[in-house]
């Protein structure tokens, strides 16, 4: 309520320098706080108003749309050098409310809130008529692939049974039929040759993640499974924040990387 | 100064402090 006239704000424009400044510490917070789903860009600024705080300061209200990048939120590459998801490959964008206090030339961010949603079917179509939609990932033919994926990687695996964290996309291709699916697993306590009852395996203190891609194709015949995981460098148990931490490494179990393509992941 | 009926509008630019620009694709 503007008693006495104290509440004032001014609409800067919403390409400002001092606005993009404010959206990118706003981005950075956003991806250094999201341990689910994929990593987010800014698209547009679409609105912008600066408070004056009392006794200093400034409070900047900034409305952003954003988009999903391939990257996934545990994968600790820099979101400089995460790819955008093209409509193709059904987009999702993002709208998020934020407030960050500009006090002292220090900027923090006070509240962040997004909400994501795919693109539309139709947008999708206009652009690639054949192209697979998002499924949801409890879909039957989402949750078979990911079950057979996650068995497939731990069969070949030398080391520790990984246990499913999140289900983070699945597409159920209708010619040639197959579902591709992406998940992030994270290891356990048990050995994945020696699994016998994989209820009782507990995920490591040191919590180490991996983000898989697999296809699974049902045939009259039979089944195909394909999975290969990318293994992130593994997290202190009191890792708050995902932000310092080292790039990906390799697994023991994975095919050595040659040094013209020094490719992070571990593939199976 | 509001424009009359039939004036011709002030030439240059529509200014659009908001919405910013579009850094990919509109979704």
């Amino acid at each position: 309520v503007p008693l006495g006239g104290g509440m004032t704000f001014r609409q800067p424009n919403c390409d400002d320098p001092e606005t993009e400044q404010v959206a990118g510490v706003a981005m950075n917070y956003i991806n250094d706080n999201l341990f689910q789903s994929y990593k987010v860009i800014l698209n547009q600024i679409d609105k912008v108003k600066v408070w004056n705080r009392r006794p200093n300061g400034e409070v900047y209200e900034l409305e952003l749309d954003t988009l999903e990048t391939t990257c996934h939120a545990l994968d600790p590459t820099p979101v400089e050098n995460c790819t955008v998801r093209q409509v193709a490959e059904h987009a999702v964008e993002g709208d998020c409310d934020v407030q960050v206090l500009k006090q002292n030339g220090q900027f923090t961010v006070l509240t962040a809130r997004c909400d994501s949603n795919p693109d539309s079917a139709e947008d999708v179509r206009k652009v690639c008529p054949n192209c697979p939609l998002l499924a949801q990932t409890n879909d039957t033919s989402v949750v078979v692939a990911v079950e057979k994926a996650l068995a497939a990687f731990n069969a070949q695996s030398n080391g520790s049974y990984y246990q499913l964290v999140e289900t983070s996309r699945g597409q159920v291709v209708p010619v040639p039929p197959y579902t591709y699916v992406e998940f992030v697993v994270a290891a356990t306590d048990c050995v994945a040759k020696e699994v016998t009852d994989p209820a009782v395996c507990k995920l490591l203190a040191e919590k180490q993640y991996g983000f898989c891609k697999g296809t699974h194709i049902q045939r009259l015949g039979g089944e195909d499974v394909k999975v290969s995981c990318t293994m992130f460098q593994t997290q202190p148990p009191a890792a708050g924040s995902k932000a310092g931490g080292p790039g990906p490494v390799v697994d023991v179990a994975a095919p050595t990387s040659s040094p013209a393509n020094p490719a992070p992941a571990a593939v199976v | 100064k509001p424009a009359k009926p039939g004036m011709a509008g002030a030439a240059g630019p529509l200014v659009r402090p908001c919405p910013g620009r579009i850094r990919h694709f509109k979704v």
